[in-house]
């Protein structure tokens, strides 16, 4: 891994305690190749090397006592930082609270809406989810199977009626029978569909949810910083949900789009069962990130 | 039509790395690039894209035509197969559609007997195209739904067979395994069906496309590949990477979600579009 073949670059120097510029030079070329290979977008790689490497060749780190393990544990850090903390908060203010599911097609909205509600449901809080995908073929018969295999109530409407209307009766319904949360299931569609994104910000401002999560495939590549741009400058998102990270994919697109949005990566999917929710750890996310 | 500089062979980087080329592809390009401009043969940064464009047609060019052969005596039988929502159940839908409308017979089979609705949403897939699908209820196994759907075509004399899968990580060993055995299953209902075994890739994937193509490869013969969603914002640049390594067909590419977003790949125009 990273850590190692920086170990090995700074161990071959001379048996001389400190570093040369050339030498983080060096360590940084390594650090900025394991990043572009983790998918982290060009960028974003190229601001964080800079601040880094500054870093770096500060006095602290040169003139250490081991500058090498400082060197790495400067980039490691720095990475641990960026992507956050763990366990961030949904925020439930209002009764009931709206959550709105969002992201690109095939991400793990519907799958993660399911999931969310459980854990949720878990914590003793009672949940309806809505099927607002009016789109995607059998989108609500696979929220309403996901709903009956797991005992989570689903509001839906097959009549042809808009989204704000479905999402408005679904409150209606969470109020009278008194549910603490409605998550609302949205199609997959792509940033730069403007009508669509437009779409959810009506939504948005008819609904006035108390969450909106972007969910992202782990695998996302170099367009991360366009997705979570696109969605955030619309909807000004309050969280990211990471999916598929029960795969290989180093998952750069998380730093990625921690960078661009400033916002919590609140959850990881980590499969395909109600229960693969798991709370994101950055220091985890990190070393997966740097390989 | 700028000069070309030092910063300049950066700015190349950056277009072909956002392109979700990869370092090993990119490095290539700009290697070969910085050769032929140390010897004169490119100078200004007009022939800088005319020459990255013609080596990735190259690159797309160098190995397998992205074509295939119908099977002769019998239904050609595909199996799609790939990552969790990459788009294999759209894909089988819209090629059911366009063969249909080509006038050849098209059978579907709702092998992914696991996930909420699979069959269901495959189900609406055949009313569009007008073409049958077998199933089985939620549950059973895969193999064997796909064993029916093998004999069911060869019986009717249909002229194509498409097996849609659940979708999978790499990673599950187990779920690998079962993807072998269905395409074991399918030759002897069969023999020498599958004819062809496509990956769906998701164009807006980063560099774990490669991996996935490497690994799906061992637990199947993959004999090509489809690349959706290049209608969004992603260049699906990691395409270059994995043809450059297995040569594997790319035959389609996803443009939408409706029946008529689906075109042939072309190498040439893909590569025009990948760098611009
Ligand atoms: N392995 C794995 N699969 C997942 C995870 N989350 C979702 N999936 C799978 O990913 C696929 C797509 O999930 P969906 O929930 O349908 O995705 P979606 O975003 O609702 O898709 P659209 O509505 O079409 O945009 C399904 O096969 C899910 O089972 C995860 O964390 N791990
Ligand atoms: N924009 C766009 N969306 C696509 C394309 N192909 C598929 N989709 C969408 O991607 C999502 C997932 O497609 P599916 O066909 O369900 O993917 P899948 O691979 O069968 O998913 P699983 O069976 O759950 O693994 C759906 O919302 C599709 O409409 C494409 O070319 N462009
Ligand atoms: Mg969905
Ligand atoms: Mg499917």
């Amino acid at each position: 891994n990273l850590s190692d073949r920086l170990n090995d670059t700074f161990r071959n120097l001379t048996g001389r305690g400190s570093l040369t510029e050339k030498n983080i030079e060096d360590a940084m070329r390594e650090v900025r190749l394991a990043l572009l290979d983790a998918d982290v977008n060009y960028k974003i790689v190229k601001e964080f090397i800079s601040e880094v490497k500054e870093e770096c060749l500060g006095e602290r780190v040169l003139k250490s006592v081991a500058p090498g393990q400082q060197a790495i544990k400067v980039v490691s850090d720095s990475l641990e930082k960026l992507m956050g903390e763990t366990n961030a908060p949904l925020n439930f203010v209002n009764k009931p609270s709206v959550i709105l599911m969002v992201g690109l097609h095939g991400s793990g909205k519907t799958t993660t809406t399911a999931k969310l509600a459980h854990h949720l449901g878990k914590q003793g809080k009672r949940v309806l989810v809505v099927a607002a995908d009016l789109l995607r073929p059998a989108a609500i018969d696979q929220l309403e199977a996901l709903g009956r295999e797991h005992n989570i109530p689903v509001h839906s409407d097959r009549t042809g009626s808009d989204l704000n209307s479905i999402v408005h009766d679904a409150k209606r319904i969470a109020l009278k029978s008194n549910k603490d949360v409605v998550i609302v299931d949205t199609a997959g569609r792509l940033e730069i569909n403007q009508e669509l994104v437009r779409e959810l910000v009506d939504l948005k401002k008819k609904s006035n949810p108390d969450e909106i999560l972007l969910v992202a495939d782990a695998a996302l590549g170099q367009e991360a910083v366009s997705v979570a741009t696109h969605f955030d400058d619309a909807l000004d998102i309050t969280g990211i949900i990471l999916t598929k990270i029960d795969g290989d994919a180093r998952g750069g697109a998380a730093l990625s789009m921690r960078r661009v949005t400033g916002e919590s990566i609140k959850f990881i999917g980590v499969g395909e069962k109600i229960e693969d929710l798991e709370a994101f750890y950055p220091d985890r996310m990190a070393s997966r990130i740097l390989g | 039509d700028g000069t070309w500089g030092e910063d300049s062979y950066e700015q190349l980087e950056e277009a072909l790395i956002s392109a979700d080329l990869g370092i090993s592809i990119t490095q290539h390009i700009i290697n070969d690039i910085r050769d032929r401009y140390e010897r004169g043969q490119i100078q200004t940064s007009t022939d800088i894209v005319a020459a990255t464009k013609s080596l990735l047609s190259v690159y797309l060019n160098d190995g397998a035509p992205h074509t295939f052969d119908y099977n002769i005596a019998g239904p050609t039988v595909i199996l799609l197969v790939g990552v969790n929502g990459s788009g294999k159940t759209t894909t089988a839908g819209k090629l059911a559609c366009m063969w249909q409308r080509e006038g050849k017979s098209v059978v579907l089979a709702a092998c992914d007997t696991f996930r909420a609705a699979a069959v269901e949403q495959l189900k609406i897939w055949g009313e569009r195209s007008g073409c049958q699908v077998v199933s089985a209820k939620h549950g059973a196994d895969p193999a064997s739904v796909a064993f029916d759907a093998t004999q069911a075509a060869v019986a009717r004399k249909a002229d194509i067979l498409l097996v849609d899968t659940a979708g999978r990580q790499h990673t599950k060993k187990g779920l690998m395994d079962e993807l072998g055995k269905i395409a074991k299953t399918i030759g002897k209902a069969f023999p020498g069906a599958p004819h062809e075994i496509w990956l769906v890739v998701d164009g807006s994937t980063g560099t774990n496309a490669l991996q996935q193509a490497r690994t799906f490869g061992r637990s199947v013969e993959l004999s090509g590949l489809c690349l959706t969603k290049l209608d969004g914002s992603s260049k699906g640049g990691i395409v270059v990477a994995i043809y450059n390594e297995l040569k594997l067909p790319i035959h389609f590419v996803g443009l939408g979600e409706e029946v008529f977003d689906l075109q042939a790949f072309d190498p040439q125009s893909f590569a025009d579009a990948l760098f611009t």
